[in-house]
């Protein structure tokens, strides 16, 4: 939901 | 996941890992640049900052992976700061921190990929990352030498981010994988290392200690 993680690194 | 960001993670561990040791085994944060540390932690928080937000079960190793960062630099800017506070070398540790974060913040607001909140966190946390280093830095210039733990911890830093570009490299050949923002800051973060890297591979792995010329 909600947060797209786009950012998939640390 | 490829071999360069697990190897970047690794090394990132491991900067972590010799910074604590360092600072527990000698009991001393001498040479240690206390705002590095607080910036790094600001990092970590505004970066995981969905950790807080809404709380995902902690199966994945990323969440356990963000957890330790964040906890492990709290924990480091707290003996630096209380702990081990009469060993910190704040006349060394100079440099205006808010040089570092003003600007940061600015840019985050700028130049981001999408206006929002978290977003623009994540943008500030990178850009912060890119140059959280420098007080560590201006204080080894300033003290003229950095300890051979404290010069492996840089480099283990340092190697880090250099592994991630390597890593971005790799996304972006096989899986057309570019976060612009994030590479961009990430080269930056490593070019600042470069004089480093060239000290500590002429000197430290010959066995001598970097000590700048004063």
């Amino acid at each position: 939901y909600g947060c797209d993680a786009v950012h998939d690194e640390l | 996941m490829n071999i360069f960001r697990l190897f970047g993670d690794l090394s990132h561990l491991a900067a972590i890992a010799i910074l604590l040791l360092k600072i527990w085994k000698t009991r001393s944060c001498a040479g240690v640049s206390g705002k590095t540390q607080l910036l790094f932690a600001v990092c970590f928080i505004t970066r995981y900052i969905d950790l807080f937000l809404h709380f995902v079960s902690l199966y994945n190793t990323e969440k356990v992976m963000k957890l330790i960062y964040i906890s492990a630099s709290v924990f480091t800017c707290y003996l630096i700061f209380f702990k081990f506070k009469a060993t910190y070398d704040g006349n060394h540790d100079s440099m205006r921190a808010e040089f570092l974060i003003v600007p940061a913040a600015g840019l985050a607001c700028l130049i981001n990929t999408k206006f929002d909140a978290i977003e623009i966190l994540w943008t500030f946390s990178i850009y912060l990352e890119a140059v959280a280093i420098l007080p560590q830095l201006f204080l080894i210039s300033k003290t003229g030498e950095a300890e051979t733990i404290t010069s492996h911890y840089l480099f283990a830093q340092g190697s880090y981010r250099a592994l991630y570009i390597l890593n971005w490299i790799y996304r972006y050949h096989y899986e057309s994988h570019v976060d612009t923002i994030a590479i961009v800051a990430g080269v930056v973060q490593t070019i600042l290392y470069c004089d480093f890297f060239y000290l500590y591979i002429t000197k430290v792995v010959k066995g001598q200690k970097i000590v700048l010329p004063a």
